[in-house]
């Protein structure tokens, strides 16, 4: 619990208010709001990472026939950034991984920050002709990140 | 000019391009992808001008659209899909039927007949199923065959029996028996596809794929006398590419226990 005199003081010394701009512009371009710019730092979240089928030369065209028929590529996506104190600012943060953040805190040589990772994953079909002619429909489990979260 | 096959994101959402890395190291990448795919190599194309347009691989088009769009309702297909719909007319695909085996298979494999020409007035068909592991389950089998209407001459003779026999090796290594396999009755006018549940022979030949010496067809008329299956509008390899016979088989994936995380 903060007193009200301290937090006149604190007012008083010019501490920089936040403004929404600025919240919405932290949430949006995925860094992590609080933290002075030079160690500004993503928060986990979802990632675009794209493979293309086509452009690796693998997908069937008119012209150039190859041996995926299709799709023509899929969206595997990544999930990349930081799980940093507070997690509340984080997507899909488990009570463990906040128990995990504060203890951080307390000791940070001893005990890791949580992590980034997948929370949902979800499958792709793909379509293609094996050596032999024959056409194969494949289902890949967990080839797409459907969602990202502190754990 | 210079594909770059990965596009990822920079964090700002602006998306950038993985073309920066070195051939060597690409081939890595490609390399990796293959085997997340479950491939040792890249296979080698088939080099037909246009072989989707096989009927197989239209066929197998078909069922990849179906999934891809099992979401929605089979009404929204229906009536927002002209692709979709086309492909289930063309090969009775209903949702009804096929819809149990379609979501819950891990792979679907269409084999093409390398049955090679008739025998006499009985057919062969033979398909490869050398490359398929031994350890996926098979689901069900269908053989899919187009027959256009008979003569009217064809008449008077119908209905007409179809029967598929698996063949079997005998005691002798030359000897080979012919076991019954699956049933079909015809009538001269039909036209279409004729599905064959052929599920037994292919669970065969997956876990002991020495012992495939393919399928006869026997065809007879109403009187009992064998007829030649072209006389009666069966498209053989002769025919066209859109309607040549092919073997659609459904597998499931074996539960691992201590899968591998990658």
């Amino acid at each position: 619990p903060v007193s009200a005199d301290a937090r006149r003081k604190k007012r008083s010394a010019g501490e920089k208010s936040i403004r929404k701009d600025d919240v919405s512009f932290a949430r949006d371009s995925g860094y992590v709001y609080g933290l002075p710019s030079k160690y500004n730092r993503q928060s986990c979240g979802r990632r675009v990472l794209y493979v293309s089928f086509r452009d690796l030369g693998w997908q069937c065209r008119l012209r150039l026939q190859d041996w995926i028929i299709a799709p023509d590529g899929y969206s595997a996506y990544y999930c990349h950034g930081e799980c940093a104190f507070p997690l509340n600012a984080h997507m899909n943060a488990t009570n463990h991984a906040i128990v995990q953040t504060l203890v951080h805190l307390l000791n940070q040589l001893a005990v890791p920050k949580p992590c980034c990772a997948p929370t949902k994953l979800s499958a792709i079909s793909v379509l293609y002709f094996d050596d032999n002619s024959n056409v194969i429909l494949k289902k890949y489990k967990n080839m797409v990140v459907r969602a990202c979260g502190c754990h | 000019t210079n594909p770059a096959s990965f596009y990822a994101d920079n964090g700002l959402q602006q998306t950038v391009i993985v073309d920066r890395l070195p051939r060597a190291q690409r081939r890595l990448v490609r390399q990796e992808v293959l085997q997340l795919l479950g491939l040792h190599h890249k296979p080698r194309p088939p080099v037909e001008t246009n072989p989707t347009a096989n009927s197989a691989p239209s066929y197998m088009l078909g069922l990849y659209n179906l999934i891809e769009q099992e979401e929605d309702s089979v009404e929204e297909q229906l009536n927002g899909w002209p692709g979709n719909l086309r492909h289930m007319q063309l090969y009775n695909l209903t949702l009804r039927g096929a819809e149990d085996n379609i979501k819950s298979a891990d792979m679907i494999m269409s084999f093409v007949n390398h049955g090679g020409s008739p025998f006499g007035m009985h057919r062969r068909f033979f398909f490869d199923f050398s490359e398929v592991p031994a350890t996926e389950k098979v689901m069900s089998a269908e053989l899919r065959l187009f027959k256009h209407p008979a003569p009217r001459v064809m008449m008077s003779r119908g209905p007409f029996k179809m029967e598929f026999k698996l063949v079997r090796q005998g005691r002798d290594w030359e000897e080979r028996i012919l076991e019954t396999e699956a049933n079909l009755t015809v009538s001269a006018m039909e036209s279409g596809w004729l599905t064959v549940n052929v599920s037994r022979a292919t669970r065969e030949w997956t876990y002991y794929s020495s012992t495939n010496y393919g399928l006869y067809l026997v065809t007879t008329d109403a009187y009992g006398y064998e007829v030649d299956a072209a006389d009666l509008g069966l498209v053989d390899e002769e025919g066209p590419s859109d309607q040549q016979p092919f073997l659609v088989s459904f597998f499931k994936a074996p539960q691992k226990l201590h899968p591998k995380v990658s």
